[in-house]
């Protein structure tokens, strides 16, 4: 499903630059729960950021269910965020002039699902992720462990192909961050979700089925083609 | 140092009304590292930004070394948190438009300090959270656990008395978060430091002096005054 080949990323020029990613190769097929492992700053956020189609590498390819999306406008870039990814960032990204329910309907508003339907499937998601009581708070009136779980609900919705989950139990206490990962689970279990989650939890790597490390921008302990 | 009598927090009117936290007594010595956990949405970081003077509690009384932080106008509180305390947010709260070094800076200035010794002191914190090599960039071109870690910097920098720190580990692998550890470990054995730091982190609440659990407002497994 992910195919990355000789992917590298730098920013800035000349004195300045700072390369990130290292001439990277992964591949991970439809269906399968990786973790993504390292320390902070090796580059996880902008790998995961490019396999969502959210940041261009600097050279080499990534090619999506086969299609290559270095080539793609960002038209096209932006199309096939709604329609495949779903995407829980680092710092959460919610709109803060809305409510947590308001939200995680946003998704279904693009996908043109009627209105009805869009407050139902977002409740549902609200609860799965023990979020009833607070849905109509804004964002700015919920607790740090309670954005994150908006963000988790929003990703999830929109039943993506691909999810890619930047921490999402970092701000969760354990058995809160267990019924996420519960979640997941299930909604893989339904649909045979891809999911790359990038984490500093040991419990969280254990719990995919594979772990890639990153150190430097390179992949450094899975198998030879990194192939997961 | 800091003595918390039947504090209380309560968001909104009538109906929707959210009491956050609900009477707590809460008694910490000068010179203890306490942990404060429990679930997400238990109140944590509510307790700890009424405790660093940034919000004010709907009833009850608390004291900052013999002194009723309640009493003070906004002035005053402002004074006490600049001579005072040193707060890691939970999301960090760092200046977008400048650099993480002058970040770092920042609360040196408030205190009057000349710039020479501002810029070595901050350079000097930031070598101690292995931020060197990034000290020139600005928040949005670090990391997630690179900005926690200016965070961490920037709230130890100018030498309080009380630290306060909101998950600050949260964002960090497990050998970046020991160091932040050791470093908060170095400052209160040269200073006598007082820390009370929320965490979702077993290890670190073992790392502590003592634990605190606090569970829908209220302080549930500590010893009978919670007295630390
Ligand atoms: N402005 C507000 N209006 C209404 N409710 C609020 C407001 N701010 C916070 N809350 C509620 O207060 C409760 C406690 O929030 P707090 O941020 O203290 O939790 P926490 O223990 O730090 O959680 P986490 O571990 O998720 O960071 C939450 O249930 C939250 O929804
Ligand atoms: N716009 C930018 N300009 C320069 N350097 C950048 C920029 N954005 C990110 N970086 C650098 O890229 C490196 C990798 O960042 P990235 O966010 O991918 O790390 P990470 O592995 O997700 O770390 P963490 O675990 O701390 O979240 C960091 O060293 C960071 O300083
Ligand atoms: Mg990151
Ligand atoms: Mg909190």
């Amino acid at each position: 499903l992910v195919q990355v080949r000789r992917l590298s990323k730098t920013y800035g020029e000349g004195e300045a630059a700072v390369t990130v990613l290292r001439a990277l190769d992964l591949d991970i097929d439809a269906g399968r729960i990786v973790a993504l492992c390292g320390p902070s700053g090796s580059g996880k956020s902008t790998l995961l950021n490019i396999i969502g189609c959210l940041d261009r590498p600097t050279s080499g390819t990534y090619h999506l269910a086969g299609q290559d999306m270095s080539a793609l406008d960002r038209t096209a870039q932006a199309a096939a965020r709604l329609t495949y990814l779903g995407f829980i960032f680092q710092s959460f990204h919610l709109l803060p002039d809305i409510t947590a329910l308001e939200n995680v309907m946003l998704p279904l508003q693009y996908a043109g699902i009627p209105l009805a339907e869009r407050r139902a499937r977002a409740e549902s998601m609200l609860a799965r992720v023990e979020l009833t009581d607070r849905m109509h708070h804004r964002p700015n009136q919920l607790s740090g462990g309670q954005k994150q779980r908006v963000a988790i609900a929003r990703a999830c919705v929109s039943r993506p192909r691909l999810l890619l989950a930047d921490e999402p139990t970092g701000a969760l206490d354990t058995r809160t961050g267990r019924a996420v990962l519960d979640l997941l689970e299930e909604i893989h279990a339904e649909e045979a979700l891809t999911i790359v989650i990038v984490t500093h939890d040991n419990s969280v790597a254990a719990w995919a089925h594979q772990r890639i490390d990153l150190r430097d921008g390179r992949i450094v302990s899975s198998p030879p083609d990194a192939h997961v």
